[in-house]
């Protein structure tokens, strides 16, 4: 959180923003499902915090090392739900175990993702010299309310959260008066339900949003594949993961006096010129070497002791790493160079053993070297933290990918925010804390990027509905970085993001605290997605605790007011309307400007639409043809309404299918 | 003996502002498909009733599949594990 807010423009030293319209989002609550909160962080300080807002119906429940002088006007809430964890996890000793039963955080997850929303200012803080700057959160007056649903189960050294606790959770935060809830938690892949209401998430999702609370989540680690989403019920704002403009380059020195920029969190030492080797046979050996990462430890210990090895690995996540240098260090190596993919989930190794990641193109060039000369050296300096250009933005490997499985003319994600390398607050316990801070990747960070800004359009407009925040922060995104440059989308080539990579774009909130126009939803369009879906009259009622009838034919799926336009199986022609209301100057005018889909017709009418006092809403119609002769896969385009001022842009996501319900392998 | 494990019987929207009327509904729900109020507070993992309403309970399969047939039951799903992203 160092550079994410002068990245996204919402800098404290700006003279004049959103951050400081709204007191840094003073009077919003924001909850968080998660693994607790380390109370004494100092991100959850509240100098200069006013009062509890008045409508705060919660509290802060005691338990183990945690009271509820534990709160403050900061940290206005803290509660705790392990019935159903303990109900199946019949194994778990409460008075072993590492975490706390309380609200306390073990893991420092959740300590990490609220402070990143609403932590307050903590100047001068570095990851061991990296990352250095302010820690604080996106609505930096935010308060925050805690609760705990994530347990630590030391048998399976991981953490659960049981979806009847997390249920609670949310039947709680509902009550207690919460604006926006945000959830860094996701299904296991392959998704269970095959439609949104029999997710748990999504479940008290519905009721929250219904209530006006804005339910953020994060879009899931399973990424660069395709229809790897979770959390992708319409009524959910979902968020992928991207990184920012800064990097560690950590700088390796061959012994021919080639240097090449890596990148590591490493702080140690500089390690002056050593042997380097890739673990292979020399020809004539009966033993077994390796250089594939995960398998060095089948190399014998004389091949790696006193060196630096280089390795290769088609593995992304972490843990190759990790393994690589946990091998190397056990047979007495000095330090590990791992050529992949780009993971974006640098991790520092322990004991600052030096691990620096590379890629492919640079680990042969290295190769090369060694196999060219009798004695290859090499040198390895500590990283360095590097801002601003020539970095560029990604959308990270990692991040869960569209089209939605569950229902493709959906977009998910919604939008894309800063979730790679991100300094924030954590608990003491985590054995990667320095000083109570630690870097983390994921969309588990991304997600509290967005519910900070959420909190503080929240505070500029507090009547809006969660389906106008979600129009506003997608409609007007960056679709390129902060400087006008393309984003990419790390996968198993990079490639120019789409809206799949990372729905709308980059979140801008500048631009999304005055949108112009708002797709918004209400019941009604939530009735009609239902509807859509296959739901029953009698589920829909009482789902919504009223008499529902659907219309007969039941509505198309594609007129869902979303602040997007996807047709997964478009053939011949396809109708759909969409409705805007008005929330910029009374007497506006727009003009309609469309870049369609390659070989794809979009025709919108009417193509201006005008507002003044008495006509605050309008609907327009677009009908889409293709040209194309054979199933394609989805090409992307743009539907516009502007007034010169705003730019009321949606995604148009169109894949033909002249053969329906077809898979082919061809 | 079947063996049993949380389920979520999710009921939709409220239908009573007392979150007391709506957990004693659970209950009598419960009991009611149990067979006594003892195994109906045994079974009882949790009664949501602010935003929404459901509950959490024990139930083996068959118990599940019944009171899924109960009017004013929407689903009824076995509890599942998140996972931290």
């Amino acid at each position: 959180t160092t550079r994410t807010w002068d990245y996204l423009g919402l800098s404290a030293s700006n003279p004049k923003n959103l951050l400081d319209d709204v007191n840094m989002g003073d009077q919003v609550i924001i909850g968080f499902i998660d693994t607790g909160v380390w109370p004494e962080s100092e991100s959850f300080n509240d100098n200069g915090v006013g009062p509890i807002p008045s409508q705060w119906r919660g509290g802060c429940e005691s338990g183990e090392n945690f009271i509820s002088t534990n709160c403050n006007r900061k940290l206005i809430g803290a509660k705790y739900f392990m019935n159903g964890f303990l109900a199946e996890s019949q194994g778990f000793n409460s008075t072993d175990s590492r975490d706390y039963i309380s609200a306390r955080d073990y893991l420092g997850h959740g300590t990490h993702v609220a402070s990143i929303a609403g932590g307050s200012f903590v100047p001068n803080i570095s990851y061991k010299g990296l990352a250095g700057g302010t820690v604080r959160g996106g609505a930096p007056r935010a308060r925050i309310a805690i609760y705990k649903a994530c347990w630590y189960m030391d048998q399976l050294q991981d953490i659960t959260c049981s979806s009847s606790d997390i249920l609670k959770a949310m039947d709680e935060a509902i009550h207690d008066g919460v604006h926006v809830l945000s959830l860094s938690l996701g299904a296991q892949v392959p998704l269970y339900p095959e439609t949104d209401l029999r997710d748990r998430i999504s479940i008290g999702a519905f009721h929250a949003v219904a209530k006006g609370i804005v339910v953020v989540c994060a879009g899931g680690n399973a990424g660069p594949a395709a229809q790897t989403v979770v959390n992708t019920a319409p009524w959910i704002l979902t968020v992928a993961a991207t990184t920012l403009d800064r990097s560690f380059p950590t700088p390796v020195t061959l012994g021919n006096n080639k240097t090449i920029l890596g990148q590591a969190l490493y702080t140690g030492p500089e390690l002056g010129f050593t042997s380097l080797v890739y673990p292979e046979d020399p020809g004539n050996s009966i033993e077994t070497f390796s250089g594939v990462c995960e398998r060095l430890n089948l190399n014998p210990n004389r091949t790696m002791a006193g060196k630096v090895v280089l390795c290769f690995t088609t593995e992304t996540l972490h843990a190759a790493v990790s393994r690589a240098a946990s091998s190397v260090k056990a047979a007495g190596g000095l330090g590990v160079i791992i050529a992949r993919n780009p993971g974006y989930n640098l991790t520092p190794c322990r004991d600052d053993f030096p691990c620096v990641a590379i890629d492919y193109e640079l680990g042969t060039d290295i190769l090369l070297y060694i196999r060219s000369t009798r004695s290859p050296v090499v040198k390895i300096q500590p990283s360095r933290t590097l801002l601003g250009q020539p970095i560029g933005t990604k959308v990270a490997t990692f991040s869960s990918r569209g089209p939605n499985s569950i229902a493709p003319a959906i977009l998910k994600p919604d939008i894309g925010a800063p979730g790679v390398s991100i300094l924030a607050a954590t608990s003491p316990d985590s054995n990667q804390s320095s000083g109570g801070f630690d870097i983390l990747a994921g969309t588990s960070m991304a997600a509290p990027v967005i519910s900070g800004v959420v909190a503080l359009l929240k505070a500029l407009h507090p009547t809006w509905s969660p389906a106008a925040f979600r129009s506003a922060i997608v409609t007007t995104a960056w679709r390129t970085d902060p400087f006008g440059e393309q984003i990419f989308a790390e996968g198993s080539s990079r490639k120019v993001a789409d809206p799949f990579d990372y729905g709308g774009g980059l979140v801008n909130p500048e631009k999304a605290a005055e949108p112009g126009l708002v797709y918004d939803m209400g019941p009604q369009d939530y009735i009609l997605y239902l509807c859509s879906a296959g739901y029953n009259d009698s589920s829909i009622s009482q789902l919504v605790g009223n008499v529902t009838v659907c219309s007969n034919p039941k509505p198309s799926i594609l007129d869902v007011n979303l602040p997007s336009i996807t047709i997964p199986n478009l053939k011949d022609e396809v109708n759909l309307t969409r409705t805007v209301s008005n929330v910029g100057p009374v007497d506006s005018v727009y003009k309609v400007m469309v870049e369609p889909p390659l070989g794809v017709q979009v025709v919108v009418t009417p193509e201006s639409l005008v507002f003044n006092s008495t006509t605050k809403r309008v609907s327009y119609m677009v009908r889409v043809t293709t040209t194309h002769k054979i199933n394609t896969g989805f090409y992307f385009g743009s539907l516009i309404w502007t007034d010169s001022v705003h730019n009321v842009t949606i995604a148009v996501s169109v894949r033909t299918q002249i053969l329906q319900n077809y898979y082919d392998e061809n | 003996a079947e063996t049993s494990k949380v389920h979520i019987v999710y009921l939709g929207e409220k239908q009573h502002e007392d979150p007391e009327f709506v957990t004693e509904s659970h209950h009598q729900m419960l009991s009611s498909l149990l067979g006594s109020k003892e195994d109906a507070h045994d079974s009882m993992v949790y009664s949501y009733r602010q935003g929404f309403s459901g509950f959490a309970a024990k139930l083996t399969e068959s118990q599940a599949k019944n009171i899924a047939d109960l009017p004013g039951v929407v689903h009824v799903i076995p509890d599942s594990l998140y996972e931290l992203a």
